[in-house]
């Protein structure tokens, strides 16, 4: 099964 | 005060047109390196960054930086009323809450303005770090909205696999399977057609069709689409606009529970 990662994990808030 | 022509007028309809459906409202960023929008979709799954240098235009005039809230679809309803060949400019004064278009015909026989209210709105900005890519694709963009469109309807995701083989792009569904390999092809007539793979290691990545097939909106704004893959980074799809910049969406992977 795969789940949708959200781009925040990725990418910080500036 | 901003003021912004641009003699290509037909490239500002065809950054609205490629992106209105993925983000409704957005802070167009406006300085002295230029004309610039950073955006997630509502899911915060999809990010679209957007950059139109300065030097692009050919009159360009921002006192100080600006950002302006705009609902995309009403800028794109208004940008729709532009003819190809005009030339649009992008007026605003400081502080103000309405941005005006601009859009004279070649020959400056019909000059119209559209006013349209600003919004406020509150949004993210992300950074989003330099990264060294594992594999990076170039390829014709017709291409690669066809292969999307046609994946689609087999399956909802696309499995992006780089080899030394090729780019294999891959989808399952209830229906069956679908694989398209595209081999590195740089023996053509016109540049456009080339397809060229750089690949430091092998990559394989799985993402939702729905957003690439969003990103593929973008595909009048250039022949040539680029995408960058890493390891469970988000996918770089990049369009250039003209010699003025670049749209670039990025799409988080789809990873295993």
């Amino acid at each position: 099964r795969q789940e949708q990662s959200p781009l925040t994990i990725y990418f910080h808030n500036l | 005060m901003l003021e912004l022509r641009l003699v290509q007028g037909s490239l500002l309809k065809k950054v609205l047109e490629s992106v209105k459906d993925l983000v409704n409202d957005a802070n167009f960023d406006c300085s002295a390196t230029g004309f610039s929008l950073q955006a997630m979709d509502s899911s915060h799954v999809a990010l679209v960054a957007l950059l139109l240098r300065s030097e692009g235009f050919e009159h360009y005039r921002c006192d100080r930086n600006l950002s302006m809230g705009m609902n995309l679809n009403n800028m794109a309803k208004m940008l729709k009323c532009a003819g190809n060949d005009d030339i649009v400019t992008i007026k605003a004064d400081d502080g103000g809450d309405t941005v005006t278009f601009m859009f004279e015909s070649p020959t400056q026989d019909k000059i119209a303005d559209f006013e349209m209210k600003l919004m406020d709105i509150d949004s993210e900005h992300l950074g989003i770090p330099e990264a060294e890519f594992q594999a990076i694709v170039r390829m014709p963009s017709a291409e690669f909205a066809r292969i999307c469109k046609d994946l689609s309807s087999i399956g909802d995701t696309v499995v992006i696999s780089v080899t030394k083989e090729g780019v294999k792009f891959s989808t399952r569904g209830d229906i069956g399977t679908a694989n398209i390999v595209c081999r590195q092809n740089t023996t053509v007539d016109k540049p456009e057609d080339a397809t060229v793979i750089e690949m430091q290691e092998p990559v394989s990545l799985t993402f939702a069709l729905r957003y690439m097939n969003s990103f593929t909106k973008a595909t009048p704004l250039s022949n040539q689409v680029t995408i960058s893959l890493s390891s469970e980074l988000p996918v770089v799809v990049e369009y250039k606009v003209a010699e003025m910049g670049y749209i670039r969406f990025y799409l988080a992977p789809k990873l295993e529970e």
